[in-house]
């Protein structure tokens, strides 16, 4: 694997999103890019990571290899890059470390890490695809916002979308609070835009720490993608430049 | 309160 990143900085940010749900993860890495798939410990939340080859250039992988990386040990290396600099991964046959190498794109300063890897016996989920019933697209900070401030009334959040817009709501001992959001087009800053698909109406209930702890990849995407359909998982999507992405799995709570 | 479903209960193990 040889993998170029522009930006050392993409990856800081996915491994700072993600590292408070999943600890060890393999690091898939075949010709079409590197993907990550992992489930918290309670089984409740999942993370899939998507990077295309086409976020790095160039970008080679000869031979499939899964990279077992301690999340924390990653964080601690990719913190020794400057906000600027130029990632490249690589990692050998069979390998027993990856190495990362810094480059700054303004200086000749070149720093080099290996990480020792490890054997991880991971649990893989097949997806269904999936026509979800309501697909909204909001500012991330906007639902990052909602998620902080309805966590302060209570544990979890009904999220209802009808033809009138989307509703996040809660309930706790110090009384309740919601908030509701409709379509809206902003054409000087497109990053505001709410947008509401809808083919039926959705009425899920969701934990909140789960929904705060995926905000926490915020800063990945101005804008982040709700997908709802009744009784099956929600779908959390942060866009990443060239169709890569950073998606999280929420099981719904049900009944009573 | 409504009852935390788990993933197993939606996506296939493969």
């Amino acid at each position: 694997l040889e993998a170029r990143l522009e930006q050392a900085n993409l990856l800081k940010k996915v491994v700072d999103a993600i590292k408070d749900l999943v600890q060890d993860c393999n690091f898939d890495c075949n010709d079409s890019g590197i993907a990550l798939q992992a489930m918290d410990n309670s089984h409740v939340a999942l993370v899939s990571m998507m990077l295309k080859s086409e976020s790095f250039s160039p970008f080679r992988c000869d031979r499939n290899i899964a990279l077992g990386i301690n999340l924390t040990s990653l964080q601690k290396v990719l913190r020794c890059a400057n906000s600027e600099d130029i990632l490249t991964l690589k990692a050998e046959d069979a390998p027993d470390v990856v190495n990362l190498v810094f480059e700054s794109a303004d200086s000749d300063r070149l720093s080099e890490y290996d990480i020792k890897l490890m054997d991880i016996d991971q649990e893989h989920l097949g997806i269904p695809e999936t026509e979800y019933a309501a697909n909204i697209s909001m500012p991330s900070a906007e639902f990052q916002k909602i998620c902080r401030d309805l966590m302060a009334l209570s544990e979890s959040v009904a999220i209802e979308c009808t033809k009138e817009g989307v509703k996040f709501s809660c309930n706790g001992d110090i009384g309740s609070g919601s908030v509701t959001l409709r379509s809206h087009t902003n054409v000087d800053k497109p990053e505001n835009n709410v947008e509401i698909d809808l083919t039926e109406p959705v009425a899920l209930t969701f934990s909140l720490k789960y929904l705060v702890n995926f905000c926490k990849a915020s800063g990945l995407s101005g804008q982040v993608k709700l997908c709802l359909s009744n009784e099956v998982p929600l779908l959390v999507e942060y866009g990443l430049a060239s169709n890569s992405y950073l998606r999280f799995y929420l099981a719904p709570k049900i009944g009573d | 309160a409504p009852f935390q479903k788990d993933l197993y209960n939606f996506f296939i193990k493969s």
